[in-house]
């Protein structure tokens, strides 16, 4: 979950 | 998502459709660093491979599929169709000296040495000085057409923005990625002569045009 979490911006 | 990051990337998407009309419009180039928009398709290009791995939602797959699209899109219009309004003799900062240094930090300081890692970290370097060629151009021709300091403004606006996007992530989300900051920063800062040049002269009606 951090993961897509950290990853979310464009 | 928070206020801060939407206006960030409705004034990046701005930004590149302003510069995308720009050439469309007026059939030319003059004036665009065509080095910069190489380095901004390498930057969409690294940082996005993750659409063909994993899916966040549509608005983040749209907005990826549009940026990497204008920016090929602007690369095809200043190296193939508008070829003959391209300005190489002032587009002439050297890629590589951006490109190695930037790949080398990449490969030293990141969060986890993996492929996709690597090449995030790689675009987020990157796009923190992929704006120098354009910027070392206009000084070298001493002056930009105003709609190219719009496009210029929009661009620097939108990384200005996400710095108070990361403010509101930290204190809300407790969410914060050293790396995207520090790069932020730095990439803020070389707006920061522009900026002030935009504000006292293109704001006031007067063409941008730097002391020679």
């Amino acid at each position: 979950e951090t993961l897509k979490k950290d990853k979310d911006e464009l | 998502m928070n206020i801060f990051r939407l206006t960030g990337d409705l004034s990046h998407l701005a930004a590149i459709i302003i510069l995308l009309l720009k050439i469309w419009k007026t059939r030319s180039c003059a004036g665009i660093s065509g080095k910069s928009q190489i380095l901004f398709a390498l930057v969409f290009t690294t940082r996005y491979l993750d659409l063909l791995t994993s899916f966040i939602s549509f608005y983040n797959t749209i907005m990826k599929l549009i940026y990497i699209g204008c920016a090929y899109a602007t690369v095809y219009l200043i190296y193939m169709k508008f070829k003959a309004t391209y300005d190489g003799n002032h587009d002439s900062f050297r890629l590589e000296f951006l490109v190695v240094p930037v790949g080398g930090l990449a490969c030293l300081v990141n969060h986890d040495f993996s492929f996709l890692e690597i090449l995030w970290t790689f675009s987020i370097y990157l796009e923190s000085v992929a704006i120098l060629p354009q910027l070392f151009m206009i000084s070298k021709t001493g002056e930009a057409e105003t709609i190219t300091t719009h496009y210029l403004f929009f661009l620097g606006l939108y990384r200005a923005l996400y710095l108070f996007n990361w403010i509101w992530r930290f204190y809300f989300e407790g969410f914060f990625d050293m790396i995207a900051i520090v790069a932020g920063v730095v990439q803020t800062i070389l707006y920061c002569d522009f900026f002030y040049l935009y504000v006292t002269k293109v704001l006031k009606g007067k063409k941008l045009s730097l002391p020679a």
